[in-house]
């Protein structure tokens, strides 16, 4: 690794996204960036709180060409992005070439991953020249991203290790944590290991070896209908009755189904929840009726649950939930209504609720709804799900299909008279 | 240098740009350069790539300079500090 002699002389950084790329939705621009300074305040003290308005240590900006900081982008391949080491003014800025193909895949160049690496030189890192380090000059996408000892060592030779602290972000089961877990309670779920629930990899969800000891019948996934639908850490989580189902790109974690009022404690238990969604500041909140729930990780946040009301929500209960990245909005569905609020400025904009057939193809009296990794929306209702575009908004074509087969790991189509055979 | 390193002109223009504005190269008076100047600049650009350390501006080493990249400097301390004196 190689130090460049800067470094930050305090550990509570501030962020700022001045732009987003139209490449992506601004949902999932804010998403990378914020996974991508975790990759570096898991290993080190450091911690990293978004700003939406002023001066921020590190401003995050899509530049293209000549871009007044002596440093010009050159148009799309080569180089694709820079940022500066710490200091004032403009240490620890980035700018990503607005030029390049910004993806969350394989394809052109990964945000999450580029965004990674520049963050290192932001806390003052230069390029490492041991061969595969994630600070290493050469973009390569990696399956899954993961610092490698030589990033580690050089960026706790700044700041140091982790010191003890509460968990921000990691989404921990409840059942790793308690010692005094028992597997055959009988809250526990019936379907789940003999063993407790494994913890899963943090960030590193989609490469998880299926574990010897998981039972050989896996759990009915093939849901007549669904209760909430969330993306939490790139994540899919799938809420059903008192449970909760969570998946990584070929399927269902092991140990899963679990609990939610087990993983989430403080919710209601034994029973189910309405709606779900990650908050910009990636704290989940949970609807029940007309409660909310707040929570960091999962960890309830103080003075919770709150009435809806609080969201301007003058209804008994919500259907669905969810933050549509088309214009970083939060949207609440109720039967044929629906209401756009500002989760920044915490206020629902004027002129709501109006009507769902707004979103044309969109059903009424909604199960769930989600912004995918892809940046697409998808609508839930009973066993069929909808694709919305958000250019020309409308449900597209070949829309509704299957959920439970296309999103819940069930092989069967369901939908026709005897579906559940 | 072309005829020692063995290739064309253009290609090692191309090369010398890339190793100044990454900093394996100062950004002083190219014909006061050395030639073995150029090759550990070379050897040292292998390094960081992965490459085998040949000293040569070969396919593998040009193919390198054409990967998408991060545009920080590798070497800190040659490139910057020249630009900051001018």
């Amino acid at each position: 690794y190689a130090l460049v002699g800067y470094y930050w002389q305090k550990k509570n950084l501030t962020y700022r996204i001045v732009r987003t790329t139209p490449q992506l939705s601004p949902y999932v621009v804010h998403d990378a960036i914020r996974r991508a300074f975790n990759v570096w305040s898991d290993v080190t003290p450091l911690t990293f709180t978004e700003k939406f308005h002023g001066e921020a240590d590190i401003m995050i900006d899509f530049l293209w060409g000549f871009h007044g900081d002596g440093n010009p982008f050159d148009g799309p391949g080569n180089t694709l992005a820079h940022a500066f080491f710490p200091g004032p003014r403009r240490g620890g800025d980035t700018h990503f070439d607005e030029e390049e193909k910004w993806t969350m895949t394989k394809e052109g160049a990964n945000l999450f991953q580029v965004a990674t690496h520049e963050f290192g030189h932001a806390l003052g890192l230069g390029h490492s020249s041991e061969h595969n380090t994630i600070m290493g000059p050469f973009y390569r996408y990696r399956d899954p991203l993961q610092l490698t000892e030589d990033d580690i060592r050089g960026i706790q030779q700044l700041y140091g290790a982790p010191e003890e602290r509460r968990p921000k972000q990691p989404l921990t089961p409840v059942a790793t944590q308690k010692p005094n877990f028992q597997p055959n309670h009988p809250e526990h779920v019936p379907n789940t290991p003999e063993r407790p629930p494994q913890r899963p990899p943090v960030h590193t969800p989609d490469r998880r070896p299926h574990t010897p000891n998981h039972p050989a019948t896996p759990p009915d996934t093939c849901f007549p209908s669904i209760d909430a639908v969330a993306v939490i850490r790139s994540e899919l989580f799938v809420f059903k009755d008192r449970h909760f189902y969570r998946y990584h790109d070929k399927g269902l974690y092991p140990g899963y189904p679990a609990m939610t009022s087990r993983f989430w404690r403080s919710l209601p238990r034994g029973t189910h929840v309405d709606a779900v969604y990650e908050r910009y500041d990636g704290k989940i909140v949970f609807f029940k009726d007309a409660q909310y729930w707040v929570f960091d990780g999962n960890y309830l946040e103080s003075s919770y649950p709150r009435p809806i009301r609080d969201y301007g929500l003058h209804v008994q209960s919500v259907d669905a939930a969810f933050v549509w990245g088309h214009n970083g909005k939060t949207y609440f569905f109720k039967g044929n209504r629906y209401w756009r609020y500002d989760d920044i400025e915490k206020k629902m904009d004027r002129g709501y609720p109006k009507n769902i057939d707004r979103w044309e193809g969109v059903p009424n009296n909604l199960d769930g709804i989600m912004q995918w990794t892809d940046g697409l929306t998808y609508f839930f209702k009973g066993t069929k799900y909808w694709r919305f575009n958000d250019i020309t908004m409308r449900v597209e074509e070949g829309y509704p299909r299957s959920a439970p087969h296309d999103w819940f790991g069930c092989r069967k189509v369901l939908g026709t008279p005897n579906d559940r055979d | 240098a072309a005829s020692i390193l063995n290739v064309t002109n253009a290609d090692l223009s191309k090369g010398v740009d890339y190793l100044m504005k990454f900093g394996y190269l100062k950004q002083d008076d190219r014909k006061m350069r050395t030639g073995e100047e150029l090759r550990e600049a070379i050897m040292t650009m292998q390094r960081f790539g992965g490459l085998d350390e040949t000293g040569q501006l070969d396919a593998d080493t040009l193919q390198l300079m054409q990967t998408p990249r991060c545009g920080v400097a590798d070497i800190i301390g040659t490139a910057e500090t020249t630009r900051r004196k001018r």
